[in-house]
């Protein structure tokens, strides 16, 4: 499950990268 | 020569009778309306739609996107997953959205 905190994490911050 | 129909853009648009989603797709390809294609949408849409915990798997995708190859659904998997719209979740068949809106 920490798995999947880190995925989102990682695609929160591709996410905002992208928004920037 | 053969006469054209007028539509003859490259792709034939495709209407859904049976989909209640309300965000409505331009039946074509080449025109995102948020820097999407048709196919990334609708793939993020039915991600989104998902309540569950664990996200939607790949196999339910592909189940409601039957008129769709499996290389296109794979190829919107990958491209929202690089974008940061969805991530994988328990297993890389699992995913979940990151747009909470």
């Amino acid at each position: 499950l920490v798995r999947i905190q880190r995925n989102k994490a990682a695609a929160l911050l591709r996410l905002a990268a992208r928004n920037v | 020569s053969k006469p054209n129909n007028q539509l003859s853009a490259g792709r034939p648009s495709i209407s859904n009778p049976g989909m209640g989603e309300p965000g409505n797709f331009s039946g074509n390809n080449f025109m995102p309306a948020n820097g999407l294609t048709m196919v990334q949408n609708q793939v993020l849409n039915l991600i989104k739609a998902c309540p569950r915990p664990e996200g939607l798997n790949f196999q339910d995708l592909r189940n409601q996107l039957q008129h769709m190859p499996v290389a296109s659904i794979k190829q919107a998997v990958d491209f929202l997953c690089n974008e940061g719209h969805i991530y994988s979740t328990v297993d890389d068949d699992h995913f979940k959205s990151t747009d909470a809106e």
